[in-house]
Parts: C-alpha cells; structure tokens; sequence
C-alpha cells in the first residue's frame, strides 16, 4: 500500500492511498495478475454509514469486511491503515485471542471504532497510537486543520514511532508503504522513492485531487497488488474511489 | 525503465480516471447504524454474494493445499468465538454470512485476513 497526507499553501488537506494487497496468494498465469487481488475488486465498496439520517463516515471497504481500511469522517477526519509485516505479528495475536488472552482490538474493529466515535484529531490519534491490538500497523491519520497529519507505527502493545507533518521544516506531505519511515525499504519493494519523487516533481503549490491521482497512477507506485485507488479531503467534503489495473510491464508488488 | 521495477516518469494527465490503469468507478451503498447490526449489511451483501463466494472458495483451496485440516477447524471451531467479540462486529458478521449463505467461521476468517498476514 501507499498512503499520503498532503497539505496546500492554503493548509487545505488532501488524503489519499493505493490499497495493494494479494502478495503470494496465487498467481494467475494467463492473466499475468494475483488471483486474489482480482477476486477481491468486484468486491470493492464506498459505504456511507449513516445514523439518523445524517452520514457518520464514510469508507472504501471490501464487501464482507466489516472493519476499515480508509476512510473519512466528514468535518473531523480522514483514516487509512497500511500492512505492517512483522515477525510478532497478527497470527501471534489471533492464537492469543483464540486461546483466550483477549487483551488486544482487532485492527479492522479499531480503526472503525475511531471513525465511529472519535471526535477530533487529537482524540483519534490517542486511541490509533494506545490501544492494544492483534497486529502491527501503520495508521495514516488527518484531521481539519492545517498541519493535522501524521503516521503511527504500531507495533501489537504500543507506538513506535509518530511522524507528523511540519510545514515550517519544509516537510509539506507524510508518505507510507509498507516500511518503517526512518528505515531503507525493501530493495526490491521501493515505491516510497519514486512517489516522494512525483510529490517533489507536483509540488505543495499544486497539490490536488489531479496530482495525487497522478503519483499513485506511477509505476511501481501502481502495482499488480493495487485494487483501489482512494481519495479524500476534509476541506472540499469529497470522497473519491478507483478501481486500478496494472497492464504489463509493471512491478507484482 | 524496460526491465523491474518498470520506474517511470511521474504520470500526468491521468485525472478525471481512465484508460488502462482505470479499472471503474466503485459503486456507493449506504450502511444504516441504526438498524440491528444483524440487518445492516443485507442489501450489500445480497448484491456482493456470487464475488464474495469465489474469494472465500479461492482461499479455502489454497488453505486446504497448505493447512487440510485448517477449514474444518475454520468451519467448526471458529463459530463459537463469535460472542467473544465487542458489539456489533459479532451480530454483523452473522448478518453478513447468513446474507452471502457462507458458513460463519468463513466470514470471520476473511475478517481476521490482515492479522493473518501481517507475518
């Protein structure tokens, strides 16, 4: 997965991500594409979660998950999750939980709890950066103010690390795959090079819905594992999901 | 590049979405919180019930060439976790199996994918 957050020179606030996911779960030959990558977008949603008539959030989700992955709470905040690989990860937690040690949230629950019910920024940042879960993760979080922008890494028990953007140092967007931001990614797995490339390249003046677009349309940025495409933002109330493809020659991951 | 991992220029011009990369637009369906978490998912999950059945066939055949007993246990032992999970997510996975007529411990399996595979 890629995500970013991205502030304007009018502090206007733009969130946006790949969601790739399928690595290893089968290889169509004939298609040249990951089965499940495939399988899973005609089963890509928007959901408007509504309670007394009045939308509460909205999500990009796959049918029959019913946690989340990205989403938005209109006038309050903006979410997505990336996969955080780890050798403590979930499958520990699940056989915990299974065997009764039921201390930790499962991902998708939390991050659906937070667009639930959190109230600001700051109120869901707490609960993304302290509460006990299954598996590591990375929580993309925007709020609606300038400046409201971070990356959570999480291990299963706590934060490891939390970077927030900072527009007097220059730092104008937070960019996420699926590495540790401090630390090199995979040789063969770097698509935060070429995005924050493209992000230089378009440049805080014209940053947008269109930009955005275009550095997640980049190769390997796009991908064989991309199934989605999904933009927000808080200050324009808009809510934007794209199914991807891939066409040979491009990156399966 | 001609070779991996096929880097490119930064792409312009790819916005209002089409061409290959464009696979479609991703259809709207609106969730309503204030119905029994049971009922919420029924409408989407009826419209979703034939791709949702070929995923979850997809990953039990390859769970059983890894794991053959895995789905037994899936299918048999899972369902009785359901009343450990915080509200509504257990009565909504119910709704979502009963809707896409796939066995309960199926649906919490895909619920618990990402877990799974963050290793």
């Amino acid at each position: 997965c890629t995500s970013v957050v991205a502030q304007d020179t009018s502090g206007k606030l733009f969130h946006a991500r790949n969601l790739d996911f399928g690595l290893f779960l089968g290889w169509d030959v004939k298609n040249n594409s990951w089965i499940v990558s495939e399988l899973l977008k005609p089963l890509v949603v928007n959901v408007n979660f509504q309670r007394n008539n009045k939308t509460a959030f909205m999500s990009t989700s796959f049918a029959g998950y019913i946690g989340m992955l990205t989403g938005m709470k209109p006038g309050v905040l903006t979410l997505t999750m990336n996969e955080r690989f780890s050798l403590d990860g979930g499958y520990i937690g699940i056989l915990e939980w299974i065997l009764g040690k039921r201390h930790g949230v499962w991902m998708g629950f939390l991050t659906r709890s937070v667009l639930e019910n959190a109230t600001s920024y700051d109120e869901a940042k707490d609960l993304l950066s302290k509460t006990e879960m299954l598996a590591p993760a990375y929580f993309i979080l925007g709020g609606n103010k300038p400046g409201q922008a971070c990356v959570i890494t999480r291990s299963r028990t706590s934060s490891i690390n939390f970077w927030e953007l900072d527009t007097q140092k220059g730092e104008w967007y937070v960019l996420e795959t699926n590495y540790d931001h401090w630390k090199p990614p995979l040789v063969i797995d770097n698509r935060r090079d070429p995005a924050m490339k493209c992000m230089k390249t378009k440049g805080q003046k014209s940053i947008s819905f269109t930009t955005i677009y275009d550095v997640l349309s980049t190769k390997p940025v796009l991908n064989k594992l991309t199934t989605y495409t999904a933009m927000m933002s808080i200050s324009e109330n808009k809510f934007e999901a794209y199914l991807r493809d891939c066409p040979h020659p491009c990156m399966p991951w | 590049q001609d070779v991996p991992p096929y880097t490119e220029d930064c792409r312009s011009g790819t916005y209002p979405p089409s061409g290959p990369t464009f696979k479609g637009k991703v259809q709207w369906y609106t969730v309503n919180l204030d119905q029994p978490p049971y009922e919420r998912w029924q409408k989407l999950i009826s419209d979703k019930k034939a791709p949702l059945n070929e995923l979850i066939q997809h990953i039990k055949n390859l769970a059983k060439a890894i794991f053959p007993n895995l789905i037994d246990i899936v299918d048999n032992k899972l369902p009785f976790l359901i009343g450990k999970l915080p509200s509504p997510f257990g009565e909504e996975m119910k709704g979502v199996a009963d809707a896409a007529g796939l066995p309960l411990g199926e649906i919490m399996l895909f619920n618990i994918f990402y877990e799974v595979f963050s290793v």
